[in-house]
């Protein structure tokens, strides 16, 4: 599972 | 972004904007569930609270508070609206929501994509609470049977943005190499999934007319 991404969705 | 995501953000627009019609212009709580409405202030509540360090896109900002703010206005209204109350059937809305956030809660803390960081619980949380916060909603609908014209075009337009946003997983997945996300995949489908009988009802009822009524069996 990836590493917290930033956020980039609602 | 991509048309998907856009095209699912306008159809969540859609739907507040729907909701917020009919219950503040309106003035008018019937067939809609409150605990279904709750339960969207939590998920944009907790989702959305990297609003304080996460400036992604302007927006992206703004539909957050956007977000938060129509899902509070609507809470705010079905319980303290005196109209509002005198038209919200709150004995037939009764879905026992507590065995849905509990083990959101749970799987939120189990699994998600940064162990070490309490926001992604959060986020995660948020995440899986969405894909079954329609459910009481759906509920009160298959109860009284049939749904009032503008209630059905709000549930209709909150089932189309989550189904817009499997295609915008899947349009991402194969144009971006690293990009995966197994929750959000997992959880849209399940939301979309239980759409799938109202979406039935709603096409058979509007393909003779956009005003009838929908019928639930």
């Amino acid at each position: 599972i990836s590493k917290g991404k930033p956020k980039d969705e609602l | 972004m991509n048309i998907f995501r856009f095209l699912g953000d306008m159809s969540h627009i859609l739907s507040f904007l729907l909701l917020l019609h009919k219950i503040v212009g309106g003035k008018s709580a019937a067939g809609i569930s409150l605990r279904t409405a709750e339960m969207y202030a939590i998920v944009f509540c907790t989702r959305y609270i990297d609003l304080l360090w996460n400036f992604a896109s302007l927006y992206n900002y703004l539909l957050k508070l956007l977000f938060i703010g129509a899902s509070l206005t609507i809470v705010y209204f079905m319980r303290y609206g005196p109209s509002q109350k005198a038209t919200y059937n709150a004995d037939e809305d009764a879905f026992p929501v507590q065995y849905l956030i509990a083990p959101c809660a749970v799987l939120g803390v189990l699994i998600n994509q940064d162990h070490s960081s309490p926001f992604e619980m959060v986020w995660a949380f948020s995440i899986y609470l969405e894909a079954v916060a329609i459910l009481p909603q759906l509920f009160l609908l298959q109860k009284q049977g049939e749904v009032e014209n503008l209630t059905s075009h709000y549930v209709f337009a909150l089932g189309a943005y989550r189904a817009l946003y499997l295609l915008n997983w899947m349009f991402r997945f194969m144009t971006e190499p690293d990009y995966q996300q197994r929750i959000v995949w997992l959880s849209g489908l399940v939301q979309t999934a239980l759409y799938c009988d109202f979406f039935y009802h709603y096409y058979q009822s509007k393909k003779g007319g956009l005003n009838k009524s929908v019928k639930l069996p």
